[in-house]
């Protein structure tokens, strides 16, 4: 099976 | 105050039309440099960056940083006014965004080129928007592959027709395109090819390390709403980083998306 993790696993919130 | 006047509001709609379906409401920066947005699509999962620099505008003038939060559904749907009408040319209207003194509307005017005795006039409601903004640090890629827009928004439409996700592969071999569902496999593979009549036919794959990574066809077919604004895009590629799909826009800036990749339980 395939996970879709968010945009903030690879990027800090600013 | 804030006054930009865009000879080519067309390009402003091809921005709209290319972003609207994947984020809802957001905020619109503008300093002295330029326009710029940030956005995530509401699972945040995907995330849109645009530049539209100062340069770019027939006019532009900010005197103070402001950041306009707008429906882009609402903004589309104004700027499809400015082309609805056959007789006036629709595709090169004047643009001209003025921010009302208590910024809580954007009169959006459009002036035709061809008919300068019509004007019409539009008045949108801004709104509050609680936008987070993510930090992207400049990276270096595994990949980049620079492709025909269109060839590129034909793989994906054609393989989300078979599957849900597509695996991108970059190897020596070129990059392959490949997808699996119900009903079968599908893999397209585009080979470097620089002899090309118009360099934007051209297929150019820098890479650096071979990289394989799995999207959510979903999304990248959102972003091939963009193919009308550049003939070229630019996908780069590093193995546990969003991929980036960029789409320059000619002189002015770029729309950038970046995408989650989907990894291993």
């Amino acid at each position: 099976a395939q996970n879709q993790p968010k945009l903030s696993a690879f990027f800090s919130l600013r | 105050m804030l006054e930009l006047r865009l000879v080519q509001g067309s390009l402003l709609k091809k921005v709209l039309e290319s972003i609207k379906d994947l984020v809802n409401d957001a905020n619109f920066d503008c300093s002295a440099t330029g326009f710029s947005l940030q956005a995530m699509d509401s699972s945040h999962v995907a995330l849109v960056a645009l530049l539209l620099r100062s340069e770019g505008f027939e006019h532009y003038r900010c005197d103070r940083n402001m950041s306009m939060g707008m429906n882009l559904n609402n903004m589309a749907k104004m700027l499809k006014c400015a082309g609805n009408d056959d007789i006036i040319t629709p595709s090169r209207p004047m643009m001209a965004v003025t921010p009302s003194p208590s910024c809580s509307k954007v009169q959006v005017r459009f002036t035709c080129c061809f008919a300068q005795d019509k004007i019409a006039d539009f008045e949108m409601k801004l709104m509050d928007i609680d936008s987070e903004h993510l930090g992207i640090p400049e990276a270096e890629y595994h990949a980049i592959v620079r492709m025909p827009s269109s060839e590129f928004s034909r793989i994906c439409k054609d393989l989300s027709s078979i599957g849900d996700t597509v695996v991108i592969s970059v190897t020596k071999e070129g990059v392959r395109f490949s997808t699996r569902g119900d009903i079968g496999t599908a893999n397209v593979v585009c080979r470097q090819n620089t002899t090309v009549d118009k360099p934007e036919e051209a297929t150019i794959i820098e890479m650096n390390e071979p990289v394989s990574l799995t999207f959510a066809l979903r999304y990248m077919n959102s972003f091939t709403k963009a193919t009308p604004l550049s003939n070229t895009v630019t996908i780069s590629l590093s193995s546990e980083l969003p991929v980036v799909v960029e789409y320059k826009i000619a002189e002015m800036g770029y729309v950038r998306f970046y995408l989650a990749p989907k990894i291993e339980d």
